[in-house]
């Protein structure tokens, strides 16, 4: 475990916990992609299988259990406690363009032809375009409010730490996992744009308002 | 240990 994965693990345990306070303290879901929130769902569901085949750490366990959890309390906030106040309207991605290639492609390109390794190699390039929901979301309403902004750039910065990781690894320990590497960089650059409006204006005390 | 590990990773 080096600093930018811990750092990385932090980021991404953040932006969940941001996600969930925002949705209880406000009594609402609006702005929140309940897609890209099943999508991420199913990512930790398919990931984390191992769970019931091999035991790693105390840490890694805990942390799955709490992200496979957390993701459907989430899924449920959207779709039942909070649901009158889902924005669905503006919620119109269609995943089937998401998960079909990304199907398709895990049973090509993977490291084992086995189903643990194809549902591992899945989740991976389901995350990689996962927040798409949600960043066609912003796009279409133009707009995301701060504590929306803060979640996408915890949520961002998590794989974009995870790439300093697998430099870090691949020097000091041999490491390289070039399904994760390359996922994970397309998962990064598509956060680009927002990583760049969130520094320009949210760090600003501005919200996001994109122009029509 | 190479490509098919890693699963200590989140």
């Amino acid at each position: 475990m080096n600093i930018f994965r811990l750092v990385g693990d932090m980021s991404h345990l953040l932006a969940i916990i941001i996600l969930l306070m925002k949705m209880w303290k406000s009594r609402s879901v609006a702005g929140i992609s309940g897609k890209s929130q099943i999508l991420f769902a199913i990512v930790f569901t398919t990931r984390y299988l191992d769970l019931f085949t091999s035991f790693v750490s105390i840490y890694n366990t805990s942390m799955k259990v709490f992200f496979i959890g957390t993701s459907y309390v989430t899924v449920y906030f959207i779709y039942q406690h909070f649901k009158p106040t889902y924005d669905s309207n503006h919620d119109t991605f269609r995943v089937e363009f998401l998960i079909v290639p990304v199907g398709g492609l895990a049973f090509l390109v993977n490291h084992e032809f086995s189903l643990l390794e194809i549902l591992w190699t899945f989740s991976i390039y389901l995350e990689s375009v996962a927040i798409l929901p949600q960043l066609f979301m912003v796009s279409k309403t133009g707009e995301a409010e701060s504590i929306t902004s803060h979640y996408l750039f915890a949520l961002g910065s998590y794989r974009a730490l995870y790439l300093l990781n697998w430099i870090y690894r691949y020097y000091f320990e041999g490491f390289f996992d070039l399904i994760a590497v390359v996922a994970g960089c397309v998962q990064t650059i598509l956060y680009c744009d927002f990583f760049y409006l969130y520094i320009t204006k949210v760090l600003k005390g501005k919200k996001i308002s994109l122009p029509a | 240990k190479g490509e098919v590990e890693g699963k200590d990773e989140l």
